[in-house]
Order: C-alpha cells, then structure tokens, then sequence
C-alpha cells in the first residue's frame, strides 16, 4: 500500500496512494 | 496578482497512468479547491515516497527531459499538471 506524497507549497501536502 | 497556493487551494482530480519502455509514469492533475481565489504555483514540488505511511528513503530526482517548471497561476478552468516517473 505505497503512495507519494507532493508538497506543491510548504503547507499544501497532497498523498496519491496506490503507488509500487 | 494571485498569491502563491496554501493550505486547502489545490485538489487532485486526476490521476493518468503511463508506461513506456520499462518506466512507469503518473501524471497528476492539480485543480482550485472549488469556490479557491486563483493562485500561483512555482518549480517542482517535494516529493517523498511513502510505504505503510512513513517515508520509504527512496531517492527522488528533478527530472528536466520532462520539462522546465515555471510560475504558473491555477484558475478554475486552468489545472496545473506534475508527471511522477519511476523505473
């Protein structure tokens, strides 16, 4: 169950699961 | 002009999976929260890989062949796209 996470700013994280 | 995104502006609306020549791509829509002012985003975005919730210590890389990021505004008929690849 991996994902990634992606800071597009400092305080806007966004998490794509189903990654690997 | 429009002020750089923060916490709560930008959604993923799109996830496109790719594959060619033993790579795996993942090209992610970026899209206004609805009702969000538009905003700015500007270069590549962190990026950690996570396996079970915790980063994975895989190594992450720019990768420029896919193209130069610029500052660019997000508006609500104008998403903003990042293309992940591994191999």
């Amino acid at each position: 169950n991996d994902a990634v996470r992606l800071w597009v700013a400092p305080d806007l994280p966004l998490e794509l699961p189903g990654f690997g | 002009g429009p002020a750089p995104c923060g916490h709560g502006d930008l959604v993923v609306a799109l996830v496109e999976p790719d594959e060619a020549r033993g790579t795996a791509y993942r090209t992610v829509t970026l899209r206004l929260t609805r009702g969000t002012e538009p905003c700015t985003v500007r270069g590549y975005p962190e990026t950690i890989v996570l396996a079970k919730g915790r980063p994975a210590g895989v190594a992450t890389v720019p990768d420029q062949t896919l193209g130069r990021p610029e500052q660019l505004t997000v508006l609500p008929d104008r998403s903003a796209k990042v293309t992940l690849a591994w191999s």
